[in-house]
């Protein structure tokens, strides 16, 4: 473990402390009165959050940690698996199930067949892996699906009108996450001797690169202290 | 048989 790793790990599991606090967020305002303004808001507009990249975070993390019970790494290595399954499964549920969350999330927005993804992903796997294993292969399918799983997110924002900021943070930490991973790479591969990984490293190159120009536009609005936006 | 490539990453 190194520390790109160590605050690779810790933003990605703040993106979905952000996802879990907008939708908790989304839940109370149910309860309260409407003049809430904030829950107006909430309640009013789309949430925009893609259900769709979800959903593709849920199939990533449960074809990646399939060997969750057979191969042990270490306490915070399982920890942080059953963490990630267990939060992206329930907020895919929330979405799609939870009578007052669902309310928030604007399906004529969030149009992106992401089948479309997960079959060239499939293919890309079966083709190109480390080892033709069942495991082998599926975790190979999950890198590939990881890359391209923000896509639906992306198109979604485009779409949005206002972007809130917590849907702003959440895009943003989950892009950060795998940019410090890539460090975490370029650190072991300059200290671990034979430790090669082309497909993870080219995998999370393109991902990040997918967040190229969010990141120009986030940090441009941060800069100018405006609302986010993307062109669309 | 060479060690299962054991992913250690998330």
């Amino acid at each position: 473990m190194n520390i790109f790793r160590l605050a690779g790990d810790m933003t990605h599991l703040m993106s979905v402390l952000v996802l879990l606090l907008k939708i908790h967020t989304i839940k109370s305002c149910a309860g309260k009165s409407y003049p809430c303004s904030l829950c107006f808001i909430l309640l009013e507009s789309s949430s925009g959050i893609s259900l769709k990249t979800q959903e593709l975070y849920a199939l990533v993390f449960a074809t990646r940690y399939l060997d969750i019970f057979t191969d042990f790494i270490s306490v915070y290595n399982t920890i942080m698996k059953l963490i990630f399954l267990g939060s992206s499964f329930s907020i895919v549920w929330y979405i799609r199930r939870h009578k007052i969350v669902r309310r928030s999330y604007d399906k004529d927005q969030d149009t992106f067949r992401h089948f479309f993804l997960v079959l060239p992903c499939l293919l890309l796997a079966l083709i190109i892996n480390e080892k033709f294993t069942f495991k082998e292969v599926l975790w190979t399918f999950s890198l590939y699906l990881e890359a391209v799983a923000i896509l639906p997110q992306l198109i979604l924002l485009q779409r949005t009108r206002n972007i809130d900021n917590l849907t702003g943070q959440y895009v943003f930490l989950l892009g950060a996450y795998r940019a410090l991973y890539i460090l975490n790479w370029i650190y072991r591969y300059f200290t671990e001797p034979h430790y090669v990984h082309w497909i993870t490293w080219i995998s999370g190159l393109v991902q990040t690169l997918l967040y190229a120009d969010f990141f120009y536009y986030y940090f441009s609005s941060l800069k100018n202290n405006v609302k986010l936006k993307l062109p669309a | 048989k060479e060690k299962e490539t054991a992913h250690d990453e998330l």
